[in-house]
């Protein structure tokens, strides 16, 4: 069982993921996930590491 | 973005996919 400080990490990462989708950076490939990058993501991430 | 988003999107870039785990119901 999960303590109540890892669910609460797993929601916000959950939210976090849930916003990368509505901007588009991240898509669902199943509606619980596994997410990807989206061609937007990977040139945000390319970004990111210059 | 948040460094949280930064995270999951650097994640999501090195691994090619996102696993989350599942919200206890």
């Amino acid at each position: 069982a999960l303590t109540s400080e890892e669910a609460q990490a797993n929601k916000i990462k959950r939210q976090a993921a849930d916003r990368l989708v509505t901007m588009r950076l991240l898509k669902a490939m199943e509606v619980d996930g596994p997410w990807r990058l989206t061609d937007l993501g990977r040139e945000y991430v390319q970004r990111l590491a210059q | 973005l948040t460094s949280e988003q930064n995270q999951l999107m650097i994640q999501a870039s090195q691994s090619g996919t996102l696993h989350l785990p599942i919200e206890d119901p």
